[in-house]
């Protein structure tokens, strides 16, 4: 899985 | 993704689109906060300093080149088209913006999810969103009744976040580790400022009368 930190909202 | 979320960039997209309609068909931009447009472009840019290095998917790169392409546009075309500039009503729209770019700083640099660049301006860019808005509210209560187009345009950019605040609920009942606080309570506190104009714009709808927000 991608890690959390990620922003993966607009 | 879910539909709350989806319903939201679309909803976003639309209080772009409506005005970059407005300003590209009446070439004419009376009623709109060049200080709102201009902290929205910093917000995009800001935000989206991931666009290149990380890749979520092709919607979520197209939609981060949107958003900075039309809110950079928006800005251009209010700063520097001949004809649109002239009827940017600037002796209205003086809302001392510096302070919101402060304060959003400075909380960022106090609170974010990790302390590197990318992080502090990305929580920078969810406190400016949150109060974006407020001189284009100023100027909209200043000028008095609203032309439907800038009405709109508030309307739609209201109603995105309150989608993201569903889409925030329905993440933190299915997935076990979603812990955006900076987000939703950030969200909350945009959506609540547009409280007030959702219902007078409401109010305005039902009566079917031109929107009069109280000076």
């Amino acid at each position: 899985t991608r890690d959390q930190n990620v922003h993966d909202e607009l | 993704m879910n539909i709350f979320r989806l319903a939201g960039d679309m909803t976003h997209l639309i209080s772009v689109l409506v005005l970059l309609l407005k300003i590209y068909a009446t070439k004419s931009c009376s009623g709109i906060s060049l200080k709102t447009q201009e902290l929205y472009a910093i917000v995009f840019v800001t935000r989206y300093l991931d666009l290149f290095t990380d890749f979520i998917s092709l919607y979520n790169t197209v939609m981060k080149l949107v958003f900075i392409g039309s809110s950079l546009a928006i800005v251009w075309c209010m700063r520097y088209h001949r004809v649109v500039r002239r009827s940017y009503d600037r002796e209205l729209d003086t809302f001392r913006y510096w302070i919101l770019l402060g304060v959003s700083f400075i909380l960022a640099l106090v609170l974010h999810e990790k302390f590197t660049l990318q992080e502090v301006f990305w929580a920078f860019s969810i406190y400016l969103e949150a109060v974006a808005i407020l001189p284009q509210l100023v100027l909209l209560q200043r000028s008095g009744n609203v032309d439907n187009l800038a009405g709109q345009y508030v309307f739609f950019l209201g109603a995105y976040r309150a989608f993201y605040i569903l889409n925030w609920i329905y993440r933190y009942l299915t997935e076990q580790r979603f812990t955006r606080w900076i987000s939703c309570v950030s969200g909350l506190v945009q959506t609540a400022l547009y409280a007030d104009f959702f219902y007078y714009y409401f109010i305005s709808w039902k009566n079917n009368a031109k929107l009069q927000l109280p000076a």
